[in-house]
């Protein structure tokens, strides 16, 4: 099964 | 005052074709350097990132950086109002709560204007570090948005395995399988249609379909993609305004359970 991240699971905030 | 003139709305036409699949609205953030936009859409997987530089416009002044939120479907009712081949011309004051676009035919007997209110957007901004990729492919970006398109066809993610020897667009589901290889290019009669691969090292990653398929709306903006990829970092899909600036997409890739 796949998942799918957000991006806030690699880039953070500013 | 902001004032922005590009000669061909035709392009400006172009980039909204290319973001609104993805985004409702956007902040377009203007300095002495230019207009540039960052926004994710609304699930957060995927990221939009505009620049245009100054220097590309026709005219252009930004005396205080200003930053205007703008609906882009209303935005897109604006640019249909106008030829492919007019002047576009964008104008806000300092603190205004609205942006004039005024459109002037070539022969100039016809000049349009429309305002539009702008909107307060809180948006969210990431912070994307430079990475040196493992694998950089170059392709024609037509070829790019068939493969998407094709492979949407059978499955919901495309699976991107890059080697030194080409790169690899699978899919599987319900009906079979399909894989399409592209090979590097050896020769080719003209540069936009070259395949060239920059590998460090090999990967492979997954995406979903659908935000593959809204970044090809960028298709016409260019004649080559560019895809970054390295491994469990988001791909970037870049297409290259000539002579104005660049889109990118980035898409956080999905991950094994």
């Amino acid at each position: 099964v796949q998942n799918q991240p957000t991006l806030m699971n690699f880039f953070k905030k500013k | 005052m902001f004032e922005a003139r590009l000669i061909n709305s035709v392009t400006f036409k172009k980039v909204l074709d290319a973001i609104k699949d993805l985004l409702n609205e956007a902040s377009f953030d203007c300095s002495e350097a230019g207009i540039q936009l960052q926004a994710m859409d609304n699930s957060h997987v995927s990221l939009v990132s505009l620049a245009l530089r100054s220097d590309g416009f026709d005219k252009y002044r930004c005396d205080r950086n200003l930053t205007m939120g703008m609906n882009l479907a209303s935005m897109s009712k604006i640019f249909r109002c106008s030829s492919n081949d007019d002047t576009v011309t964008i104008k806000a004051q300092d603190d205004a709560d609205t942006v004039t676009f005024m459109f002037e035919s070539k022969k100039q007997e016809k000049i349009s204007d429309y305002e539009m209110k702008l909107m307060n957007l809180d948006q969210e901004h990431l912070g994307i570090p430079d990475t040196d990729f493992s694998c950089v492919i170059r392709m024609p970006a037509g070829e790019f948005a068939r493969i998407v398109r094709d492979l949407s066809q059978f499955g919901e993610s495309i699976v991107i395995s890059c080697t030194k020897e080409g790169v690899k667009f699978s899919t599987s589901g319900d009906i079979g399988s399909a894989n399409v290889k592209l090979a590097q290019t050896s020769s080719f009669e003209k540069e936009e249609e070259a395949v060239i691969i920059e590998m460090q090292e090999p990967v492979t990653l997954t995406f979903a379909c659908q935000y593959l398929n809204s970044f090809t709306k960028a298709t016409p903006l260019a004649n080559q993609v560019q895809l970054s990829m390295s491994d469990n970092v988001p791909l970037v899909v870049e297409y290259q305004i000539p002579d104005l600036g660049h889109l990118r997409y980035y898409l956080a890739p999905k991950i094994e359970e």
